[in-house]
């Protein structure tokens, strides 16, 4: 049974992409088949797994209908691809035309379901599909949330948490339309410096949004994880220490999927 | 003269509302008028400055024409309320319902022109107005612009990096319909970590794409910065060291508007 997973947040730079990135990483090396979908027009997600997207003729922006070099659209097993640091992680690539593709979507017809009906050609042949999403509440992060299970939420400070009560409004007007349940997996605090008064007052403002949902595992300030986004390979697959709560974010979100 | 300058980076999380608020704190204490304009549905910028957006009746929201409470739409000067931080501190504050006018603006005339016309009302009254824009570069990041003598692009690591040629496009593009010249004031560096091997690298990226456009104030990590937001009150006014890089980037931001 595959679980789709979304990481959305509207609020910029809370680490959406390098926990997708980081969190599949780690799925991938517990022996989990892992499909990361890069739906955000920047491609942080595929410049962070070594992809340029002037290196692929083909990305989802193809996918959802935006047709990029020949003028067809494709499908979404033709723009999948591996990935080099696992054998069982794949990436479909993003491109800056997704951007351009946002704007065709507005007025197709089940434009809030694109994706889920992209998904369903792939689904069956990964245990975890990750969505990161780009900074908005736009009709590429809702088609990442009607696509998917359930959703992760990461937070990083104050301005962060500003805006989850209209994310998890937005979260419950695209379960209405979708075709299956969308969870709220919870809120993942980021960056946070461990043992200071701010992380104290961070989580419990985050706790009182979340309240069980409120993910164990803090993914702490490290140095190492900023440098990793400039050289294209997430810690996860350094070994150093630093790699350590992704594996336990990994641990944590089984266990969840496991009760949905 | 009055200098309008937007902060602008479609990557999310840079550093784009924590630099409009301290580097506003810092030319108000050097006794310029200054006028913040929260232009992100976000509203973080107005949250920074101590003011919810349910403490308000009308926001900017309501000046490029989103009726809110009464139906009718306001002029700049009637939301434009004192900070209390600084005498010479003005805010223009946001309201979620901003996401919701930029739909609206899609088809009106002049649509990327709205903020900048609006403006007009109030730019004689200040010696700079500072335009917070959220993170992309839809209608509202590009209204920012037209309405803008120059941009300053935070950049705080390799994947705020690769969106910057598009970025430059688009300001170029705005340039073409703006009634007055929009200058590429420069690349600032937020959030590096001094003397690592990332922080070297990321300057080299940096200056690689901005040449001599790159500002001298690099803005390091710092902890109390971070915590600031949570307590909404900008560092700027602390009188603590982590003000100085605000201070230095306030005089390189006057000494370069002087050539403009
Ligand atoms: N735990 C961490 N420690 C230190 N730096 C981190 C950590 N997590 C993320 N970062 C850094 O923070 C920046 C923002 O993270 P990231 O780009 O993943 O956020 P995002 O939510 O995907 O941003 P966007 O909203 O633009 O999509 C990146 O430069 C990344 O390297
Ligand atoms: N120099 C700094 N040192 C430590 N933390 C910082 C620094 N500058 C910004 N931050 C923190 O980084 C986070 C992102 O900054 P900020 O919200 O200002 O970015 P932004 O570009 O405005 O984001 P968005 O794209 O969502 O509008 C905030 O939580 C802020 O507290
Ligand atoms: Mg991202
Ligand atoms: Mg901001």
């Amino acid at each position: 049974q595959t679980a789709t997973i979304a990481l959305v947040n509207q609020k910029g730079g809370v680490g959406k992409t390098t926990i997708t990135l980081n969190l599949a990483g780690a799925l991938a090396t517990q022996g989990f088949r892992v499909l990361v979908v890069d739906f955000d027009p920047q491609a942080n997600c595929s410049f962070g797994l070594g992809v340029l997207w002037n290196d692929i003729e083909a990305s989802i922006a193809d996918v959802i209908g935006y047709e990029v070099a020949s003028g067809a659209t494709r499908t979404l097993p033709e723009v999948v691809r591996p990935v080099e640091y696992h054998p069982n992680l794949f990436l479909a690539p993003s491109h800056l035309n997704l951007a351009a593709a946002e704007m065709t979507l507005h007025n197709a017809l089940g434009r809030e379901m694109k994706l889920d009906k992209a998904l369903d050609a792939v689904r069956r042949d990964y245990d975890y599909v990750l969505i990161d999403s780009p900074p908005s509440l736009g009709l590429l992060s809702i088609n990442a949330m009607v696509a998917s299970d359930a959703v992760l939420i990461p937070i990083d400070g104050a301005f962060s948490l500003e805006g989850v009560r209209q994310l998890l409004n937005t979260r419950k007007g695209c379960a209405e339309l979708s075709r299956h349940p969308i969870h709220v997996l919870g809120g993942v605090l980021n960056r946070q410096r461990l043992n200071t008064a701010n992380a104290a007052a961070i989580r419990e403002m985050a706790t009182a949004l979340f309240g069980k949902r409120m993910f164990k595992t803090i993914i702490p300030e490290r140095t190492a994880v900023d440098g990793s986004t400039a050289v294209r390979f997430p810690v996860v697959f350094s070994g150093m220490p630093e790699a350590d709560p992704y594996h336990a974010l990994a641990d944590e979100v089984a266990a969840l999927v496991g009760e949905l």
